[in-house]
């Protein structure tokens, strides 16, 4: 009945435009604006290699390799569906037949809920891919970014440097990626972006404002490191399909600590569901 | 120690191979039975404590198993699919008390109502199509009842679900719901 998908709460605006993009998360409380100048799902081409440890090491179990630092998007166009209630606002958003996400905001909550879902990942043109959900805004990180190390102290990365030993880049992409555990964020003096992940995933800022995480992928070659197999997951027909969550976080620097401690320990202590089958009626139940 | 064989299995998954998923595809099938054994040798943990929370007056009543649904995340929980009546209980482990949506999958609609008779405002909406799309799921429910729980710390609330009538839901959207596709 609208052009513009727009979910809305007391705490946070969320605009799409019609063509199912992601264009702005505005913090109401604090009228901070993230404007996203892209938002969705790419895959880098996994590097095939020559099953060897040294320069033509493939992209595999425990390498993430690509043959270009150029992610393309899984697809040209999508789709999106927008569904508000009382309780949840949601915009569906299909990308093609194996990627989508599912972005729900909740009545009175501060985090919007990305849900994401890969898979099975298409191999038939004999092509490694590794998936990653990217967030890109306009927030000027100067090259630093902060990722958990196992839950616990935040470290600040800076792309391209290492602080212990003068780095020589020879991977841009692979060589900024790094454990999230937990949460990633960047920040300029008066917003930061802060995502919590479900689980373990890997990701970096390979541009100022960008946030990429990798959720999925399907390679064809060992990277000759002991695991002697690829990552394809032959033995399922046709791959697995993964759906895991994100939680976006628009906050000023100084305030983002209560809310993304808050909100991951919510996650890791999430409330634990039991279902039963009582054949009375809700008098003698109760 | 009804629980050994689950801490077992979270030692065992806490190589970085398990962690990031770059074992090989033997060893993981290995871990997900480990896992998948624990988890249903714990349960009968979560009944006996849930037999002492849950006390009953009448003593000639057979206790009522809890089971979990692990592929709620894909909107499916065969159980109480088609079932006139079910409950679900949240336990909040954390010593604060807390707010929490809670989804679940239905082929019905129910009234669902908690612990003090009140009746709980819930949102039927469907389930997503790339949800219904999903290789290996089994369900058919087509839609999904959305509340907010108050659960109390280090507690816990029963919800009970009552079907509305025993027609079966089509992917009919309430007129108070609003919906763009574009």
């Amino acid at each position: 009945k609208d052009d513009k998908c727009i979910l809305q709460n007391e705490y946070l605006r969320v605009e799409f435009d019609c063509q199912g993009n992601l264009n702005k998360i505005i913090n109401l409380k604090k009228n901070i604006v993230v404007p996203f100048t892209a938002q969705g799902f790419y895959w880098y081409t996994s590097f095939a290699g020559n099953n060897s440890r040294a320069e033509f090491q493939a992209s595999g179990a425990y390498i993430f390799r690509p043959n270009s630092s150029d992610p393309q998007p899984v697809s040209t166009k999508r789709s999106i569906t927008c569904i508000k209630t009382a309780t949840v606002q949601s915009a569906i958003i299909v990308f093609n037949d194996w990627t989508s996400q599912e972005i729900n905001l909740y009545d009175n909550a501060n985090i919007l809920e990305v849900e994401w879902t890969v898979g099975p990942i298409p191999i038939d043109d004999n092509i490694g891919k590794e998936i990653i959900l990217r967030y890109d805004t306009d927030i000027k990180s100067q090259s630093k970014f902060y990722t958990d190390a196992n839950g616990r102290e935040v470290l600040e990365r800076i792309r391209d440097y290492r602080p212990t030993w003068n780095y020589s880049k020879v991977e841009s992409v692979s060589g900024n990626y790094y454990p999230i555990n937990s949460r990633i964020w960047i920040k300029e003096p008066n917003r930061q972006f802060t995502i919590l992940t479900d689980r373990s995933e890997g990701g970096s800022s390979i541009y100022d404002g960008s946030i990429e995480i990798m959720v999925h992928r399907r390679t064809f070659y060992d990277d000759a490191l002991g695991v002697d197999e690829p990552l394809n997951e032959t033995a399922f027909d046709d791959g697995l399909v993964v759906r895991g969550r994100h939680f976006l976080i628009i906050e000023s620097p100084a305030s983002s600590a209560l809310y993304h401690r808050v909100g991951s320990q919510q996650l890791y202590m999430h409330p634990l569901a039991t279902y039963a089958l009582p054949q009375l009626s809700y008098v003698n139940y109760s | 120690n009804s629980i050994f064989r689950l801490s077992e299995a979270m030692g065992v998954v806490q190589h970085h191979d398990a962690v990031s998923g770059t074992e090989k595809q033997e060893v993981a099938f290995d871990y997900a039975m480990r896992l998948a054994e624990g988890i249903d040798a714990a349960v009968d943990v979560i009944n006996k404590a849930y037999d002492k929370l849950l006390p009953k007056d009448n003593q000639s009543l057979p206790n009522v198993p809890q089971f979990l649904c692990q592929l709620t995340n894909i909107s499916e929980c065969l159980p109480i699919e088609g079932q006139d009546r079910f409950t679900l209980t949240l336990w909040n482990p954390t010593g604060h008390t807390i707010s929490h949506h809670v989804r679940v999958p239905v082929t019905k609609n129910y009234t669902i109502l908690d612990s003090t008779g009140h009746v709980i405002l819930a949102d039927l909406i469907p389930i997503s199509e790339p949800t219904k799309k999903i290789p290996g799921r089994k369900s058919f429910a087509m839609n999904q009842l959305i509340f907010k729980a108050i659960l109390p710390a280090l507690g816990f609330n029963t919800y009970y679900f009552e079907v509305k009538n025993n027609t079966l839901l089509t992917n009919k959207i309430n007129d108070e719901q609003e919906i763009i596709i574009t």
